[in-house]
C-alpha cells in the first residue's frame, strides 16, 4: 500500500537545522494493521503526516498505491488524501465554526456522496458513538473525550482505504478506548482497511500485527505482535 | 482548603437546558491529593474549572480558603487564581504567539517575581523537563507530548498552593507519565501542596489518597486509595 525510502525531514530555524526524521524506511502492505511507538518528540506525528501526504519529506521517496507521491504537486496529494485516507489528529483539529454534524459531513462532501446517503451515514456514526445529543453543538461545547470521538468518527465516515490515527484514545476512558480499538480491528479484519496508528498504549498496540519503534527520528526496531 | 456545596452547572442552548453538574458536594482539605474519575462528558473538566474559579456554578456555594467565592466579582476570582492556583489544562492552552520561555514566564510576571529569580526558575524547570532545546520555539513547533510538558511546567513554576490538573499525562509515554506523577507526589508530601487531578488512569489515581467518581454530573461515590 505504501512505501517510504530513506525519508528525511528536518526543520530550519535560522541557522539551526533540526532533523526530526532520518533514514526512515518502512513498508506497509494493504490490509496490515501497524502501530508506531516511541518517546515524545521522536517523530511519530511527523511520520504519520508524511504518510498521509499532509507534510512532505525533505529527502527520500514516498510511494503510495504505486504512485510517486514525492513528485506530486500539492493538488494531487490533496486529491489522494481526500479519496483514500481517514486521518485522526492528535489534537483533533475539528472545525470550530462548524457543528458536530457539519464536521462529520465534510469528508462526505469531498467524496461527492449524495445527500440521502450522507444523512444516513452521519446518523449511523452519531448513534454508534453515542453522541446524537451533541450533533448541533460546536466543538468548543464538547468535552475533551467527545471531541476525540468526533475526530475518530470523521476519519471513518468516508470509509477510507487507509486510516492514520495519531493517539486515537488518549483522552478516553478504558471502556471507550477499547470500543475504538475494536472498531479499528473489525474494519481491518472484515473490510481489509489498512490501519497505521501512533500510540503510547501497549494495550492498543496489541490490536495490530506489527510495531515500529521510533527513537530520535529513526526506526530503531520492528516488533511482531504475538497473538495468544 | 476548598468546599463545594450543592453546586449546579447547566448550559442553556436556546430552549434546551443541559445540566452538566448537579448536587455536587465536595470538601478538599489542605495538603490532600485527590483524583476525579468518570466517563467522558460526566463533568470532570467543568468541576475542575469551577474549583479553579475559571467558571462559575449556576447554583450553590464555593468556599476557597474560607472565602465565599460565589459572591465575588471576576476581578477578585482572577486575583485568587493567579495567587494560589496552578492549572494544567486538558488541551494545554499555551499562548501560540509566545515562545516556550515566555509561556513559562507568564505566571511569574503575574506574581511579580523579580527578573533574576524568574530566569533561574525557568532554567530549572526547562532542565528538569528536558526541554531546554525547545525554549525559543513556539507551541506549534512542539510535539503533543512536549506541549503537555510545558503545560505542566507552567502550572508548577509559580509554586502554587493548589494544583488542578486535567488529564496531565494523556499524551505522554509511561516513563514520562510516571515522572510527572512523582513530581506531584513529592510536592504533595514534602511541600504540602494540595493536588486535585482529573485522570482516566488507574495508575495515576493511586498516587492520591482519595478518588471522587463522577457520573452524569454527580459524585456517584468516593473511594479511599489503599496503600500497599
Ligand atoms: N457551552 C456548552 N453548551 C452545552 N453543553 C456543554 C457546553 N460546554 C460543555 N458542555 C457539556 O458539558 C458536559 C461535560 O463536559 P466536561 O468537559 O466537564 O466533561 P469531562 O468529564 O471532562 O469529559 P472528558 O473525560 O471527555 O474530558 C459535556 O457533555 C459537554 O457537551
Ligand atoms: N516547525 C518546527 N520547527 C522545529 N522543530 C519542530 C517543528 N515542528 C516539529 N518540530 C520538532 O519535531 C519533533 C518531533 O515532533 P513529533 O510531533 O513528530 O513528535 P511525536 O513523536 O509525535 O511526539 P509526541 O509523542 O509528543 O506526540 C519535536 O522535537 C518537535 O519539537
Ligand atoms: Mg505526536
Ligand atoms: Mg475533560
Amino acid at each position: 500500500m505504501l512505501e517510504l525510502k530513506n525519508i528525511e525531514r528536518f526543520y530550519q530555524n535560522g541557522a539551526l537545522k533540526t532533523y526530526v526524521l532520518r533514514y526512515v524506511n518502512a513498508h506497509v502492505a494493504e490490509g496490515e494493521f501497524v502501530s508506531i511507538m516511541g518517546p515524545s518528540g521522536s517523530g511519530k506525528s511527523t511520520l504519520l503526516h508524511i504518510m498521509g501526504m499532509l507534510d512532505e519529506a525533505t529527502e527520500g521517496e514516498y510511494w503510495f498505491l504505486g504512485e510517486a507521491v514525492h513528485k506530486f504537486k500539492e493538488r494531487r496529494r490533496t486529491e489522494l488524501y481526500q479519496q483514500y485516507i481517514g486521518f485522526v489528529f492528535q489534537a483533533y483539529h475539528l472545525i470550530d465554526d462548524l457543528t458536530v454534524y457539519e464536521n462529520l459531513e465534510t469528508p462526505l462532501l469531498y467524496k461527492k456522496v449524495p445527500s440521502a446517503e450522507r444523512k444516513s451515514r452521519i446518523a449511523d456514526v452519531l448513534d454508534r458513538f453515542n453522541i446524537v445529543a451533541k450533533k448541533d453543538l460546536f466543538p468548543s461545547q464538547l468535552s475533551g473525550g467527545q471531541q476525540q470521538l468526533v475526530g475518530v468518527a470523521r476519519a471513518l465516515i468516508g470509509r477510507p482505504k487507509l486510516i492514520l490515527a495519531d493517539e486515537p484514545t488518549g483522552n478516553l476512558q478504558s471502556p471507550q478506548a477499547k470500543e475504538i480499538m475494536e472498531i479499528f480491528q473489525k474494519l481491518n479484519e472484515e473490510d481489509g482497511v489498512t490501519i497505521i496508528q501512533v500510540t503510547h498504549s501497549e494495550a492498543n498496540a496489541r490490536y495490530g500485527q506489527r510495531i515500529l519503534h521510533l527513537s530520535d527520528g529513526r526506526v530503531e526496531r520492528e516488533e511482531l505482535v504475538k497473538k495468544q
